[in-house]
């Protein structure tokens, strides 16, 4: 694994989050059900907790956009990048970007399923960078994987767990 | 097969946003295609494919696949 240089990570466990906009791709409770169990992945294995608001401004704030979308990094169109992700600091910090102009699915392995990039893209918002470990979700590449027997691989668990500690519930 | 222009125009592209390569300096080619080598070096080693800086079929392959738009290093 590994970690944005500097100190990129949240100073409190209890962060928020909020969904601008939709993708026509899915139903609204199936991105709502998909943003809600890929931050779940992260909260699992640490003490941070999330909660959605609907108004104002989120710790992240997550939205569906396309081509220049006035971050400095445009997305690309159908496939190549699908998304992206701010490390941990004030402002745009923490917030996610998925590339509106991708087929995204709830289940169907298909297309690009938006659990799978939604918890990569979270590592991120909570300050993990790319890990060389294939086998690992924070891999830059998109890897299908099963969602209904999804486990967090061990490789990020160790990241996010040197930034945040354990699970104290567990 | 030999790399041809759209090819190598993908793996600039790729480098220029995800391994901090400057945009291209035109008036010194010799310059321009060191940092190639070093950016495609650095990719090469991140992804476990064979450290060349040279660009080839394998390394393109990896750059086509679709990703997520972080870097892969710190710029």
């Amino acid at each position: 694994y590994s970690t944005f240089e500097g100190d990129y990570k949240w100073k409190k466990n209890d962060l928020t989050y909020r969904i601008q906009n939709y993708t026509p791709d899915m139903s609204q409770a199936e991105v709502d059900d998909s943003i809600k169990r890929a931050l779940q992945v992260w909260a699992d294995v640490t003490p941070l907790r999330f909660t959605r608001i609907n108004s104002g401004t989120a710790d992240i704030m997550i939205s569906f956009v396309v081509k220049d979308h006035a971050d400095g990094y445009p997305f690309d169109g159908p496939n190549g990048f699908l998304a992206h992700a701010f490390p941990p600091f004030e402002g745009i910090g923490g917030d996610a970007h998925f590339d509106d102009d991708e087929d995204f699915f709830f289940q169907s392995p298909q297309g690009y399923n938006l659990f799978l990039v939604a918890a990569h893209e979270f590592g991120h918002s909570l300050g993990l960078e790319h890990s060389r470990d294939p086998g690992a979700l924070m891999y830059p590449s998109y890897v299908y994987r099963d969602i209904n027997t999804f486990a967090l691989p061990q490789d990020d668990v160790n990241g996010i767990q040197f930034l945040y500690g354990p699970n104290p519930d567990v | 097969s030999p790399i041809d222009k759209d090819q190598e125009k993908i793996a600039m592209n790729y480098l220029t946003k995800l391994y901090g390569l400057q945009k291209q300096d035109h008036n010194s080619k010799l310059k321009s295609s060191s940092a190639l080598s070093l950016h495609l070096k650095e990719m090469q080693e991140f992804f476990g494919l064979e450290v060349t800086g040279k660009l080839n079929e394998e390394t393109l392959n990896v750059m086509k696949k679709p990703r997520c738009g972080v870097p892969d290093v710190a710029a």
